[in-house]
Parts: structure tokens; sequence; C-alpha cells
């Protein structure tokens, strides 16, 4: 059956997003993309 | 990474915080799940333990390497990482595993092209030697859920990782579930030789039929064949595609009259967890009143030969083809399984035939919606396809819609229809957490990699006219048919447009005979929304925590103190105190405070008072003696001679 597309709610707005893609929208900047160094958040080699 | 110091417990300690979407604490369990079933990992809510591992929702999806021995250990499960694969990547990061492409030998597998990669971000494809990190002996997997996609960090449209073997491109990357590879890595790391939750898998390659026995007292036989004139053609696990292989046990019912049956019995099993969930295929070209019984021999005490009991009839088995079932089962003690099939009424040209058995301690999915000739769907199919009706067990009613119109992605969404049972529900639907499987269909369970996705419906989530999403369909829904006519109407759906893309659709065994199945369950998460106070850390930070266990009624009046957790053991409520390294606390509600410096006081001081009981003691003694002697020895002086008198 035909759906009308605004019947249907995205939660991925329609982008395959891969986990490296969500935290670097977030402006993270976490070692390797999603790795916590010891007591380091925001820290790239 | 290389170091024993960084390894977990096999069963790791574990605590949901309040701060986690409903959605993905419901999502974290089911990623637990695929751990207990195909690696000896097994996860328990933390009780006060030295180490344990906290997930939260914070900003992104992040993990620490290994166990970093620091008592809370954070884990992120942020907004949008409420994936299965997500979980099971982010887990596999705290057990000790860095990302697969950052393996010594990687340039020997893929290249990283530098120049696409945005600037200040190269070092996310650093290599690790050998001194820091071990590949197991364990060949690099391109199908690793630890590997990043080719478009990882990318400055422009352009791949960042090109692997060497081109069929590979867009097999990196994926979230799926974990590869073979992946598991041989973790279950090596871990000297896994079981899991918890597998029991058997069976696909009757082998001579031995797996430890199966003919039934004894029944009219016929099972056997062991790759093809049948009246079908099935070939087998379920390789569906004739190797020569010369591919068996199946069939039930001759053309051979037998009516009322006969044939019983296949499974070797023993030893449960653990006491619920079981049993799937086979099965193929019918015999009548269509033949059925499949499925029993139970379960050996308890004073039992030797073991009870039998009827589980399941499978009847109207639907012919010409092989079919998907499952059949939950409930069994504590040692048990065999029986497959009895049953000859019916009418012509009967072939028979029965089952293959690709597993038996898992894990719960059975709520629904199965085959899919028949799907290929012809993909790409052709100009809007949605939408499931047969369902009912939940809370009784909602509701609709899988799968869009595959999009040339590159598959999408799935999960509507609530109206129902019979609207009248008696509450509305908007509160915490229904709906998962929707795209089943491998491998033969052997533990190397399946199915794509799931799960939708939990909030009671106080809006859409953009400010009605509630999740509020009663006959309310918010649209109109809609199914194909007898009969008048419905449907929710909006909520699920992702890019739930599995074409290309890995058709790889594995997604597509098999033609069918696709998708698995569905909608169970009730709302006990996972209680908070429960968790025990202090030992770092001394107290933190507030969500329980996982649902919190029973037992535990409503019975409050422990000092953050002890309720929780109910044979019956009854009773409280689990937190305890540290060199502190406890102990009593029916975790009342009394106890610490190792409180013993060696007591120690001291008890010393101390027997001493000086002892010492008073002592002095009364000689003090008394000393004073009777004088007593005795004062008057009678004059009437004793001296001589020969004994003195103290």
């Amino acid at each position: 059956l035909p759906t009308p597309e605004h019947f249907v709610k995205d939660v991925d707005g329609g982008i395959d997003q891969d986990i490296f893609d969500i935290n670097e929208a977030l402006g993270l900047d976490l070692f390797e993309g999603d790795i916590r160094l010891d007591g380091v958040q925001d820290r790239n080699s | 990474i290389i170091g024993e110091n960084y390894r977990w417990p096999h069963t790791i300690p574990y605590v949901l915080e309040d701060s986690l979407e409903m959605n993905a604490k419901g999502v974290i369990l089911n990623a637990f799940e695929r751990y207990r079933l195909k690696t000896c990992i097994d996860f328990k809510p933390w009780t006060g333990e030295a180490n344990f591992i906290s997930v939260f929702k914070g900003s992104g999806c992040w993990s620490s390497i290994g166990n970093k021995r620091v008592g809370n250990q954070s884990l992120s499960i942020g907004e949008n990482c409420d994936r299965i694969a997500t979980i099971q990547h982010e887990f596999l990061h705290a057990l000790g595993f860095w990302h697969e492409q950052s393996r010594s030998d990687r340039d020997d597998y893929v290249n990283i092209i530098w120049d696409r990669i945005q600037s200040g971000k190269e070092n996310n494809f650093n290599i690790y030697d050998d001194q820091v990190s071990d590949t197991l002996n364990v060949p690099y997997d391109y199908t690793s859920v630890m590997h990043y996609s080719k478009t990882a960090f990318r400055n422009g449209t352009e791949p960042t990782i090109v692997t060497r073997i081109p069929d590979f491109m867009d097999v990196i990357g994926q979230r799926m579930d974990f590869s073979d590879s992946d598991l041989l890595k973790l279950n090596r790391l871990y000297n896994c030789s079981s899991s918890l939750s597998f029991m058997d898998s069976c696909n009757f390659e082998l001579e031995n039929v797996c430890g199966m026995i003919q039934g004894s007292g029944d009219s016929a036989d099972w056997q062991r064949l790759s093809q049948v004139p009246s079908g099935p053609e070939s087998d379920h696990s390789n569906m004739g595609q190797c020569a010369g292989a591919g068996f199946f046990m069939h039930f001759n019912s053309s051979a037998v009259s009516t009322g006969a049956m044939a019983v296949l019995e499974s070797r023993t099993l030893y449960p653990k967890r006491g619920f079981q969930c049993l799937q086979f295929y099965l193929y019918n070209s015999g009548s269509g009143s033949d059925q499949l019984n499925i029993y139970i021999r379960e050996y308890s005490a004073g039992s030797e030969n073991g009870t039998v009991t009827l589980v399941e009839e499978i009847k109207d088995i639907p012919t010409g083809s092989w079919q998907l079932y499952h059949v939950p089962l409930k069994v504590a003690n040692k048990f065999r399984v029986l497959f009895g099939g049953v000859r019916g009424a009418g012509a009967s040209l072939g028979g029965l035939s089952i293959d690709d058995i597993n038996l898992s301690e894990t719960r059975c999915p709520h629904h199965i919606w085959r899919i028949r000739n799907f290929t012809q769907l993909m790409g052709s199919l100009d809007g949605a396809l939408y499931s047969p009706p369902f009912y939940s067990p809370k009784g909602y009613a509701f609709q899988i819609s799968l869009t595959l119109s999009n040339p590159t992605n598959a999408g799935i969404y999960f509507h609530l229809i109206s129902g019979a049972n609207d009248d008696q529900l509450e509305w908007p639907c509160p915490w229904q957490q709906a998962t929707m499987t795209l089943l491998d269909q491998n033969p052997d369970i533990r190397q399946r990699m199915s794509n799931q996705r799960s939708v939990t419906t909030d009671p106080l989530l809006t859409d953009d006219d400010g009605s509630y999403f999740w509020d009663r369909p006959s309310k918010v829904g649209q109109e809609a048919l199914f194909p007898n006519g009969t008048q419905f109407r449907r929710g909006k759906g909520r699920g992702t447009s890019a739930f599995i893309t074409h290309e890995r659709l058709k790889s594995r065994d997604f597509i098999k005979g033609d069918d696709v199945y998708i698995l569905l369950t909608v169970e009730d998460i709302s006990h996972l929304n209680t908070t429960a106070p968790q025990p202090v850390p030992t770092n001394g930070t107290p933190t507030t925590s969500t329980s996982t266990a649902p919190t029973p009624g037992l535990c409503v009046n019975f409050a422990c103190e000092n953050d002890g957790v309720c929780t109910v053991w044979n019956g009854k409520a009773e409280c689990r105190c937190p305890s540290g390294d060199d502190w406890w606390y102990m009593g029916a509600r975790c009342e009394k405070r106890g610490s190792t410096r409180d013993t060696i006081v007591i120690t001291a001081s008890s010393t101390a008072a027997v001493f000086a009981v002892m010492l008073v003691v002592t002095l009364l003694s000689v003090y008394c003696t000393r004073r009777r002697y004088r007593q005795k020895t004062g008057p009678s002086t004059a009437e004793v001679p001296v001589e020969n008198e004994h003195v103290f």
C-alpha cells in the first residue's frame, strides 16, 4: 500500500549515522572517535 | 589490549543510570542477551563489587578500553546510540578491544587515503604494535563490528578506507551483530568454552544427527535424507547449493496409516535458566492434516524414564516450502525435546521434514512476519509493505511497515493500530518496546548476524500538531484497510528509513528460499522506568541508578537503609547491602555498618578488656589469699609450735 511520507517518523532523519558520525556531530573529539582515555574525555592522540 | 589487568570477570556488574532513555535501557538488555548467547560473558546488576560498568546517557557513544579498575567505569549510550550493535561495539571496547583497523597488520588489508581525512583527524587511524595489541591469531576481519565504515572522518565524499579486496568496500562498518571473528577473539581473550544460553544447534549434516535418537513405542521412524520426490527438493541449511551435502530429517507420512506417529528425540539437555526457545524449519509435502507435536521428556527425581509433556501441536502446516517455527519451553530439569510427526487424514504423497534446529535459553519472539517472493519486491515496491496485524502481550494491536522503494536503504516502522482491546488499554500507550529483527537465516544461531532495531512508546511524546504520538489509533490514526476489506485505523509509524542497505540485505542469509523473516517482540518495559537507589560505590561517590530488574510488589513496603537494594529471594523481600573493599553494611535492612577498622578496634579492645579483667581477678585472688592467711595465722600463733610449720 502507498504510505504518505509524513505519516512516519524517521528517528535517523534519513541518514545512516555511524558511531563516529554521531560523536562528531556533537563536537566530541574522542580518541579514535569513541574511546575515552584515562580520565580524559576530550583528547585525541 | 595486552595486559591481564584490563580483563573483567566473566560476569560483569553493571548499573543502568536514570539518565538513560527507556529505549536504550531495553536495547542494552537485549545486547547483554547476545553476549550471553554467543560468549561466556554475562552481566549482573551491581551489588557493591569493587569495579563495575555504569551505563549512562552522556554526550555521544563512547567507552574506555578494558577494565580500568577505577570502581565506577562509565560507558555512554547517548542520543542515537540506542542500537544493539552500537552497544555491543562499546561493550567490546570496555572488554578490551580496539577498532579492527588499528591492528598492526592493518596496511596489508586496507589503504588509508590520508588526503581524504579531515585535517587534524589523522590520528584516528593509528596502528598499535603487537606489544600493545594482540590479534589473538585471528585474521584481519572486514566483517567486524569493531571496524570503521569506509566514510570515517572523510573531508569530502570519497572513502577514507579502501579495502584491498574491493568486494569488502561495503562490508566494512557493519552494525548488525558480532562477526565470527569478533566472537573468536572475545572467546579466546576470556578463555570461553561455553555460553550461558546456547544449548544446541543441528542442521543434520553429520550422520550422527546431533545425537538424536528414534523414539521407542512409535509406529514409524524419521529418515535422514537430502531430498524427497514430493518435496523438499533440498535441505534448508544449504538450499541445495552444496552437491552431496544438505540433509534434513523426514517423516514419510505417505507410508503409514492415519494416526501413526514417528518420534525423534534430541540428546539429553541440561538447562541453566529455566526458559528456552526452540526454533526450526518445517516442510510439509504430505497431507494438509499431518501435524507435528512438540513434547518435552523431563527427568526429575523419581522419574527414571522422564515425564513426557505435550508442549505444542503444529497444525495447518503450509505445503511446498520451508517455514520457520518458534516454540517457547519452560524446563528446569534435565530434558529431551521430542519431535512427533503425526499422520493426518487425507491423501499424502510425502510427509514432514525438519531442518536447522536451534535451542537456546532465550526468549522466543512473540510474532514472525514471513515475506515470501522477496527479491521481486526489492526496488519495485512504491510505498510500504505492511505486516499482518499482531497483538502484544498487553493487548495492544500493532503493525510493521517495511519500505523498499529507496534505492539504497530499506526502512522499517512500528505502528499502533486500532484493536479489540483498545477500551481496556491505557492511552497514550506507555513504554511498550517493539523489537524488529531481520533474521539472518544462518543454520547456526551463533553465527547469525541479524539486523535489529527497537522503538519504545513514550506516552508523553507529542507530534508536530501537539497530539500524543502514541495515543489511541482510533483518535490519532488514519483509516486503512486490511486485504479482506476490514476497516481499521493506523497510528503514525516510528522507526528508521536506514534500517539496512539493500546491499547488506542481499548478503548473508537474510533472503533464503526467497523468504525474509522479520521477528517481532513487543514487551512492556515500564519496570525499567522505576528508580531504585544503588549502593555507594567504592570511590565514595553516591549515585542514584535505575534498577534493571523489576521492582516487585514485595519491595514496596520494604525499605532498605543506607542505599541497600531490595530484591526478592525465595518469595521474600531482602536487602542487598552495599559493601566496599574494607567496609560493609549488614542487618535485615542494612542498618548496621561494619568495617575492617571496626574489627581491629573490637579485637584490640576485647583483648585489652580480657587482660584487664584477668589482672583484676589475679590481684583480688592474691589479696584475698594473703588476707585469709594472715587471719589464720594471727590469733593461734601462741598455741602452735613454730617448728616444722610450712609457710607459703
